[in-house]
């Protein structure tokens, strides 16, 4: 509840609507509000009744921005809607950010109204946020089914706290809605980045292959990528973790970063100026910042400006200097402007003749400190950046201190 | 992952205000940064005790990503004023 607990001192509440969202029919609008309002007069005593005109208990209205409390709204996102604790005056008021888009379904597109009035209302008549996951006074929107919508034991103990239960033996506290309402499907597969209360469930893939030994003399890898200062080397389902941060060596899974993303990459790069890391797998390709993956993803390889032809890419890497990025597929190779977003006149050229000593397909890439780095195998070919020359042939995984 | 510089400036701007809006949090400049950090920690831990995240008073991506969620304009603490 609110400090002091303020309540209202009578049982026959009244409730008036301002002004409508124009992203709903008004008969919608007034369902869904109807619906929040019969909501906690199942498990109360209080009887809400809707006037015309006047000066009412509750008032509601939509309004973006700036609008006259201490309380502006903040544009699409972030806050969605606020109310007031009962009392006289704006006390009670529930006020709603227009800059939403409200509907009367169940979707990522939108949020549903009779769910944000709903918990609105909790304000109004005076409970405060819970923490219990799932409650309707949880301070966070959840998009959830509403036909048959259900109060949480939560809401209904701290509703019955201020005003006791409902005087004669009503329907169960359980809102049994005729599944009256249509819901728009909630899109089929899930939203790409983790939402932070989900924790990534122990999945217990397919047995991936054993993590090899760091210092396997054999080690070979599918990608290798700069990240925010940091290299990460992709094998299978695996990433090993190198931070000019650390001394150790941090191994890690794929999962664990980006769980839903399909393991084994062909390839991936950083465009360090656009705080992206892009990955390859087979003909598509994905764009994560930190740990969130970029909506719209995976896309065809095809958009980048490969022919048909072209079912996978072996290896990539960025050049900071020039802002291209090198794409290599089998013996040859393609330039990319980032600038343009587009490939370069000219390509695919044969990698041998433009990198001297590279005479074979490329595994992975990477560029550190003025070189290139190629991984053929379990060697990796140390190519000065300017003069497209071989300096030096290493074992794959001489960066793990081995 | 490290944070981008520029986008951890941007988060802490962010933070702040959340906490300001749903935690009272209020920046009291003082002499002592260290002084602030500390209240900001304080009121970081208090958000994560809520939503049941790790408490660690430091603004770790989950909490940041928490705060990003959309919800309620009321505050989830509050001495009523």
């Amino acid at each position: 509840t609110f400090p002091q607990r303020p309540t209202w001192k009578k049982e026959d509440v009244t409730y008036r609507i301002l002004n409508y969202t124009p992203d709903m029919l008004q008969a919608d609008v007034e369902e869904a509000i109807a619906r929040a309002f019969q909501l906690w007069s199942s498990v109360t005593p209080l009887r809400f009744t809707r006037v015309y005109g006047g000066q009412a208990d509750i008032m509601i209205s939509f309004a973006a921005g700036f609008h006259g409390d201490f309380y502006s709204f903040d544009g699409p996102g972030g806050t969605l809607a606020h109310a007031y604790p009962p009392g006289a005056g704006i006390g009670g008021d529930a006020h709603f950010d227009e800059d939403e888009n409200w509907t009367k379904f169940t979707t990522y597109s939108g949020y549903n109204l009779f769910l944000v009035t709903a918990h609105e209302l909790g304000h109004s008549l005076g409970l405060g946020h819970s923490n219990v996951f799932g409650a309707l006074m949880y301070p966070i929107y959840m998009a959830t089914d509403t036909r048959n919508y259900q109060l949480h034991q939560d809401d209904i103990d701290g509703i019955q706290a201020l005003y006791g239960p409902p005087k004669e033996s009503s329907a169960p506290p359980t809102k049994a809605f005729p599944p009256q309402e249509p819901t728009e499907m909630i899109p089929a597969e899930a939203p790409t980045e983790m939402s932070p209360r989900e924790e990534p469930t122990e999945m217990t893939p397919s047995k991936p292959p054993q993590r090899p030994d760091d210092c396997d003399p054999h080690l070979t890898f599918d990608a290798i990528t700069t990240l925010r200062g940091e290299t990460l080397f992709f094998k299978d389902s695996y990433v090993w973790r190198r931070s000019p941060y650390f001394s150790e060596i941090e191994r890690d899974t794929i999962f664990s970063f980006w769980p839903s993303l399909i393991a084994g990459f062909d390839a991936a790069y950083e465009v360090d100026n656009k705080d992206r890391v892009l990955f390859f797998k087979d003909d598509q390709y994905w764009a994560v910042s930190g740990y969130s993956i970029d909506p719209g993803f995976p896309k065809p390889i095809q958009n980048l400006g490969f022919p048909t032809s072209v079912r996978k890419i072996d290896a990539a890497v960025h050049n900071r200097n020039t802002k291209r990025t090198y794409f290599f597929v089998g013996n040859k190779y393609w330039s990319f402007n980032e600038n343009t977003q587009s490939m370069e006149r000219g390509y695919p050229r044969k990698i041998a003749a433009d990198f001297r000593g590279i005479s074979h397909p490329i595994d992975a890439a990477l560029q550190k400190n003025g070189y290139f780095y190629f991984f053929h195998g379990s060697k990796q070919y140390e190519v000065d950046i300017k003069k497209k020359k071989l300096i030096r042939i290493m074992k794959s995984n001489s960066w793990f201190n081995c | 992952f490290p944070v981008a510089p520029e986008k951890e400036k941007e988060d802490m701007q962010f933070a702040k205000k959340y906490l300001e809006n749903f935690y009272e949090f209020k920046e009291e400049k003082t002499l002592f940064k260290a002084k602030d950090l500390n209240q900001m920690s304080d009121k970081i831990r208090e958000m994560q005790s809520f939503f049941g995240l790790e408490v660690t008073g430091e603004l770790n991506p989950k909490t940041l990503d928490m705060m990003k969620q959309p919800r309620c304009g009321i505050p989830d603490v509050r001495s009523y004023s």
